[in-house]
């Protein structure tokens, strides 16, 4: 059995030029906490 | 057997060689020649490019299911009855064991499987009477502790993550590559479940109505019992959705391209703790209200904030010794579930890999709602071990049953009949269950159903 989940979620925004280009991190957006294979209990977080 | 294997010659003969190659020449050769007809819609039935569909007397021919495309392995599980073993294996595993035969026989599907008996809520393993029942076990309280971010997408059940990203195009890749679109996998846009409009109707149950009677001013409306039997086999009372809590009425079901559109499946409600729903609606109605954008209900339906928002996705397999019920990952609002009634085949990895669009093919139970960063579906998949899909707030859902997929069929002919398409799914919407939030509450780690063995 397997269960499918499609979501809406956060794309993040483009990066201002005081940002810069590379800091991710202030821009938001939807980022995963797994790895493909890898073993998931309930209630463990996927993504934020 | 040491002494037969070590000292008997082998002596190859030829005729049963070149019959063999021969065999295996003319199965690839059907099997190349039939490959070019299969579709993206590879779960319905084969259309007019068989020639006329009808015979020579009017009448409409039987349609064909076509045989999805894949290795001998896939060509020879297509040609089995897999819903029809799911069935039997069902009903052998809802077989009582003898009483001492049960720890036993648990602990080696245990052993074999990897089953942790220190989280099984039941300490004595001689309360489950049969393997489905053990199969569907309870956990300990506590755990399976959710994560405290509450901006976090949960783990609906314990399983392996098989693939997960983001959406481009409309697509899901599946494993080593192999895409399907989101369209196969949870049907085509219905206008019915489109948001009604920009703010959430303080009395959604009026926007329905309205919605409702538009619908029976220019739709083809087939007035009762009958035709929706042919889905389900259960009419539905339209809840107090009309006038009041006592409001009994049957609702005209319309037919819209051969789709039978099912109304507010409002038992549901009489069936649910009045209390823990309220505390549902209460915690996702906060959680939905910090952003508008949970109002919109349909991936495609614009994107007017100012947000930039993009489609992901996530699929999570459970193996034969995982906890077999599932959760909600986050806090929503589910609108409705769309049946599918497909095959069950396996889902095992080897399978996903070979098997294009396997997640298109087989019976599954869509359940499409949004949350507070828009839309949001929830999509379990049954195999040929696991088909029974249950969702514990929709009592009327009945999966691999035969008078389901009867009245499928039956469904499909009577859409090609008409000359509409069927668009291969039996619909409910779950506006009624709640009157605040126009869907279903659930919680994020609240229990949502589970699979079950047969």
């Amino acid at each position: 059995s397997t269960i499918v989940m499609v979501f809406e979620g956060p794309k993040g925004r483009r990066p201002t030029f005081d940002e810069g280009f590379m800091d991710q991190g202030r821009r938001g957006g939807w980022k995963w906490c797994i790895e493909k294979g890898m073993q998931v209990k309930v209630g463990e977080k996927l993504g934020y | 057997l040491r002494t037969a294997l070590g000292q008997t010659r082998t002596v190859w003969r030829p005729i049963p060689v070149v019959a063999g190659i021969a065999f295996l020449g003319a199965f690839q050769l059907y099997h190349t020649q039939t490959r070019g007809k299969a579709t993206d819609d590879e779960w319905t039935y084969r259309d007019s490019e068989d020639g006329p569909s009808e015979d020579e007397l009017g009448r409409p021919k039987k349609r064909k299911r076509i045989r999805p495309s894949g290795p001998w392995t896939v060509q020879i599980m297509s040609t089995l009855p897999l819903k029809a073993l799911s069935r039997i294996w069902g009903k052998f595993n809802s077989i009582d064991l003898p009483y001492y035969m049960r720890v036993p026989g648990f602990k080696l599907y245990g052993w074999v499987f990897g089953v942790n008996f220190n989280e099984i809520e039941e300490p004595d393993l001689h309360n489950f009477r049969n393997l489905a029942e053990f199969f569907y076990r309870t956990l300990k309280p506590g755990v399976r502790p959710l994560d405290p971010n509450p901006n976090a997408l949960l783990s609906p059940a314990d399983g392996k993550v098989v693939q997960f990203g983001v959406i481009e195009g409309g697509d899901i890749e599946q494993v080593k590559g192999v895409t399907y679109s989101v369209d196969a996998l949870l049907g085509e846009k219905h206008v019915d479940t489109a948001a009604p409009s920009s703010n959430i109707p303080s009395n959604p149950g009026s926007a329905q109505i309205s919605k409702s009677r538009r619908r029976e001013g220019d739709q083809e409306i087939i007035s009762a019992e009958e035709e929706f039997a042919q889905v389900n086999g259960i009419s539905y009372d339209l809840p107090s959705l009309f006038s009041g809590a006592s409001a009994k009425k049957r609702k005209p079901r319309s037919r819209e391209g051969g789709k039978l559109a099912v109304e507010d499946v409002n038992e549901l409600a009489e069936d649910q703790s009045t209390q823990s729903r309220a505390t549902s609606e209460a915690e996702v109605t906060a959680d939905l209200a910090r952003s508008p954008r949970a109002q919109k209900s349909w991936w495609s339906s614009g994107n007017e904030s100012e947000e930039p928002t993009a489609l992901y996705y996530c699929v999570v397999y459970l193996a034969p010794g995982d906890y077999h019920r599932f959760h909600s990952p986050v806090s929503w609002v589910v609108e409705s579930r769309r049946h599918f009634a497909g095959e069950l085949y396996s889902v095992s990895p080897y399978l996903q890999r070979t098997l294009p669009g396997l997640f298109t093919l087989n019976e599954r139970v869509v359940l499409l709602g949004r949350w507070k960063y828009g839309f949001f579906s929830y999509t379990p998949v049954g195999a040929t071990n696991v088909g029974s899909i249950v969702v514990n707030f929709d009592r009327e859902l009945r999966t691999n049953s035969l008078l389901t997929d009867t009245r499928a069929d039956r469904a499909a002919e009577n859409a090609a009949e008409s000359g509409e398409p069927y668009s291969g799914y039996a619909e409910a919407t779950y506006t009624a269950a709640s009157r605040v939030l126009g869907g279903h509450p659930l919680q994020r780690g609240e229990e949502m159903g589970g699979f079950q063995l047969g």
